[in-house]
Formats: structure tokens, C-alpha cells, sequence
């Protein structure tokens, strides 16, 4: 495992601990949006379908064991938890999430490494996590304000797929038959639709100002 | 024939 590769996989656990600092500390979920969680849990189910069968690493067994439980722990603080359902703004979060789970799906039947079962929901997590982010970054968007945790959790996930490119680059380099087309060419998607919130985030962190998104 | 490597990313 090379530097860039830890590095994206630890910014992605943080984000996760950030987010469960916020509902943690706060007892609230406002901003954060329960169908973005609710995509990533199902990103995670499907493609950490190898725990049963495949085993690469205690790493590699234990973060995707972390990214399953904490994923699902989140969905159920927002549509279970007494005090922390109460905080989501349900009225801000109308993105149309499962036109993404179908359009995905109808992505990873055309477009797939090999033509299994397995196969097709790897091929289905990967295009559905390059979308999965747009509910919270549109109820971002419409909310305006961004509470600071909030930021944060969105800042590193995008710096996960920032270190994960960086990752891709250096295996392409340095290993004999590095050719991962369908993770790679979704990677870029998914880190390209961070862009404007990064923009954003920098200039109120350049100005030391309380991030702000234009309406 | 052309063997894909293990899915070893997260």
C-alpha cells in the first residue's frame, strides 16, 4: 500500500468520524442528508460482498467491517433515533435518489469487468459512490449556510477521492498491469463534482470566513 | 489468459 493510498483511506474515516462527531456531540443531523447516507450504505453492502469470501488483509477485513457498520449506524440515527430524527431537514433533502440507484444499475449491466453476479454489483457500488455525494452537496447548496462540522465531513470525503487519484497515478507507475478503467474513469467523476464545493471551502478558509455556498 | 488483479482498494 503505497502513501497516497493510506492517506485517502484514513481522510475517508475521518470524514466518517466527523459525521458521527456532529450527530454525536450535537445530538442533530440538520444538513446532512439521509438519502446521500442511505446511497453510501448501499455502495458499501455491495461491494464489501467479498468479506465473504475473499480475505486480503486485517486492514483491508476491518475498514470495510468500519465503512459497513458506520454507514448503517448513520442511516438508523436518522430515521430512528429519538432526538437526532428530529434535526433532519427532510424539506431540503428532495433529490431524487433513486433515479441514481437505477441509472447506475443500468450502467453496471452494460459496463462491467467480468459478467457475474458479483461483478456487476462492484461495478454497480463503484458508479453509484461517484454519484452518491449529490443529494448533500444539492441540500448543501439550498441550505446556503453550512455548519462547520458539516464542511469539514464534506472537505475530507472530498480529499479521500483527491488521495485515491493521486493513488491510481502512482500504481499506474509502478505496478506491471495496474488497469482499473471502471474505478478510475469513475473516480475522476466523482472527485470532478467536488470542484465547486472546493472552491467554496477554500475561499472562506483563505478569508477566515463561515462557508458559504451562492443560492 | 488475461487475469484481472484482486480488488484490494476499498
Amino acid at each position: 500500500m503505497n502513501i497516497f493510498r493510506l492517506a485517502g483511506d484514513m481522510t475517508h474515516l475521518i470524514s466518517i468520524l466527523v459525521l458521527l462527531l456532529k450527530i454525536y456531540a450535537t445530538k442533530s443531523c440538520s444538513g446532512i442528508s439521509l438519502k446521500t447516507q442511505e446511497l453510501y450504505a448501499l455502495v458499501f453492502l455491495t461491494r464489501y460482498l467479498d468479506l465473504l469470501t475473499d480475505f486480503i488483509s486485517i486492514y483491508n477485513t476491518v475498514m470495510k467491517l468500519v465503512f459497513i457498520g458506520s454507514s448503517l449506524a448513520i442511516v438508523w440515527c436518522m430515521r430512528r433515533h429519538r432526538v437526532v430524527r428530529r434535526s433532519y431537514d427532510k424539506e431540503l433533502d428532495t433529490f431524487r435518489h433513486y433515479f441514481l440507484i437505477a441509472a447506475t444499475f443500468a450502467l453496471a449491466v452494460l459496463v462491467y469487468e467480468k459478467f457475474t453476479f458479483r461483478e456487476i454489483l462492484w461495478a454497480f457500488s463503484i458508479y453509484l459512490e461517484a454519484v452518491a455525494i449529490l443529494p448533500q452537496l444539492v441540500m448543501l447548496q439550498r441550505s446556503g449556510n453550512v455548519d462547520n462540522l458539516t464542511g469539514k465531513y464534506v472537505f475530507f470525503l472530498g480529499a479521500y477521492r483527491a488521495f485515491y487519484i493521486l493513488n491510481w497515478i502512482y500504481r499506474y507507475f509502478t505496478e506491471a498491469r495496474f488497469t482499473r478503467w471502471i474505478a478510475c474513469v469513475s473516480g475522476l467523476v466523482q472527485t470532478a463534482l467536488y470542484a465547486d464545493f472546493f472552491y467554496y471551502y477554500f475561499i472562506s478558509w483563505k478569508n477566515n470566513a463561515k462557508l458559504k455556498l451562492p443560492a | 489468459c488475461l487475469q484481472t488483479p484482486p480488488k484490494d482498494e476499498l
